[in-house]
């Protein structure tokens, strides 16, 4: 092999995706975070730091072009050369890293066709900061495509490259050359969706609530996205309203800050006057920018001149910009923008007819209704109705979390779906505990309900 | 059996977009010598975990055309480099 011609003097690097894939299943998220996790592999171990930035100064531009791109490399189309990146150096273009738009990239994809975007980021990101091809099998720096390479989250380099890239820079203070440092989870970094897999027989831990039996504490649209909140868990969809995971994620390992011991919240809402993310539990509320929590919190619910007790429910309606916070028969009006209650307030319950006087939670959504949830249904309320539309509840586990009707009447039906195919329904809030204890559900994960 | 003349093109062209071989001359045109394209081959067969025979053969042909990255594998002098 040839021996690396350069290497960064600096220590700590900007990065920054430039350009999306246009056509892939693939969301910007996850090819941020895929971009991210590559990078990890390498500052683990190294005393290089790559930061996330926004501007153009970035000093790996990641990309994904096609064909003639104007760097004196044109990709090929499907197959052959499938991604490149720029050795360090004082050019414009050192670090820079170019994908293939033409590939069918995937993410832990059962599908054999396509080619694992994090394992080519990983090769890309070696050559980004100085390695080039290396013939040993092992190496993540072969020239060729070897197909994925297992969790991002849980990657371990290759001997060979471990060892090659502490020639260039070193080894990582608090990593020994045998060691794998702790993971961290102080820095911001891009949440990685565990997205579906095919797999249709999946391990259901007790405390995990199922997400087609829930009634759920919490519900809100954060920067487009609606977030269903229950017990130490939440599940997210995207802005196209697709369920980015089967399997619940745990609350505090994503919203950053929150205490370890909580055990569920109460009510979340983006705030309208600056996009921060507020929740409360009991008498405190938290207030976040992205996920990290800001300095000072929790504070309590009396700086919205709440109660002592909490709330049940809060939302911004698109109609007037303004904050509604519901607890038991009563609401409250808020202005977010001058910080202060509406005079007039508490009123009672509902505003809205045609819905709950008590809620579990209620969100507005992207196309300019509103939802309220209760139990495990959901009333809509168009623009600047004040009732809900005709056709209202719906049931919440089938219109947004990706359940069939058995599946939205427990996981207990999904079993005895699978097994007898009964058909036979409990009702709602009839839902018998004693007969979810199987420990499994079993999910077709093709479901496009609302997707 | 000789590989076929499109296989053979393909090869020269690999090789010499992956650092194997010199680009041609684009003033006189040279042709790779056999003996050079053959020891090429076998570097290429080396580096990617084959029996390092320098004949074009089906395997070859099959890694060469495997996706892979787009950087050269060796500096060949002459060879047009990344950075």
């Amino acid at each position: 092999t040839t021996p690396a011609l350069t290497k960064w003097n600096k220590r700590n690097l900007s990065w920054r995706v430039r350009t999306f894939p246009r056509d892939s299943s693939l969301g910007r998220d996850t090819v941020r975070a895929l971009m991210y996790y590559a990078l990890k592999v390498w500052s683990d171990i190294t005393p290089l730091n790559f930061h996330e930035v926004a501007g153009s100064n970035a000093d790996i531009q990641i990309d994904f072009s096609k064909a003639d791109h104007n760097d004196g490399y044109p990709f090929d189309g499907p197959g052959g050369t499938v991604a490149h990146a720029f050795f360090p150096g004082d050019h414009h273009t050192a670090g820079d890293t170019h994908f293939d738009d033409d590939e069918a990239w995937t993410f832990r994809s059962s599908d054999a066709h396509g080619t694992d975007l994090f394992a080519v980021a990983v090769h890309e990101f070696g050559h980004a900061i100085g390695l080039t091809h290396i013939s040993a099998i092992q190496s993540i720096m072969r020239p060729y495509y070897q197909g994925p390479v297992g969790d991002p989250l849980k990657y371990d380099l290759p001997y060979e490259d471990k060892v090659r890239i502490w020639q260039l820079y070193g080894v990582r203070e608090s990593v020994s050359p045998t060691a794998k440092p702790e993971a961290t989870e102080t820095d911001n970094h891009p949440f990685l969706p565990e997205l579906p897999d095919n797999r249709t027989t999946v391990p259901l831990r007790k405390d995990v609530p199922h997400r087609c039996n829930a009634n759920f504490d919490a519900v809100a649209q954060i920067r487009g996205e609606a977030f269903f909140f229950k017990g130490k868990y939440f599940w997210r969809l995207t802005r196209d309203r697709h369920l980015v995971s089967l399997q619940p994620a745990q609350i505090h390992r994503f919203w950053r800050g929150l205490p370890l011991h909580l055990d569920s919240v109460d009510a979340v809402y983006e705030r309208t006057s600056d996009h921060k993310i507020v929740f409360f539990k009991g008498d405190r509320y938290w207030v976040f920018k992205d996920n990290n929590v800001e300095e000072g919190y929790p504070r309590p619910v009396s700086d919205f001149s709440l109660p002592p007790g909490g709330i049940d429910a809060a939302f911004s309606w698109a109609h007037n910009d303004k904050t509604y916070f519901f607890k038991d028969h009563l609401y409250w009006r808020y202005d977010d923008h001058a910080r202060r209650m509406d005079p007039g307030y508490p009123a009672e319950s509902p505003l809205w007819r045609g819905i709950p006087s008590i809620l579990d939670d209620a969100m507005r959504w992207s196309d300019g209704a509103s939802y309220f949830f209760r139990g495990k249904d959901y009333w809509k309320v168009l623009d600047s109705e004040l009732e809900a539309a005709p056709g209202y509840p719906q049931s919440t586990a089938k219109d947004w979390l990706v359940c069939s009707d058995l599946q939205a009447d427990g996981p207990e039906n999904e079993v005895r779906a699978e097994g007898a195919r009964t058909g036979a329904r409990s009702r709602p809030g009839q839902h018998d505990e004693s007969r979810s204890d199987s420990g499994y559900e079993v999910c077709s994960c093709t479901s496009d309900a609302s997707s | 059996p000789a590989p076929r003349t499109e296989d053979l093109s393909l090869g020269v062209e690999w090789l010499s977009r992956f650092g194997y071989l010199p680009p041609p001359d684009p003033v006189t045109g040279q042709l790779q010598t056999q003996e050079e394209l053959a020891k090429a081959i076998a570097a290429m067969q080396r580096f990617g975990g084959l029996e390092a025979t320098g004949v074009l053969d089906e395997a070859t042909l099959k890694l060469m055309k495997t996706p892979r990255c787009s950087l050269p594998d060796l500096a060949v002098p002459g060879a047009r480099r990344k950075r």
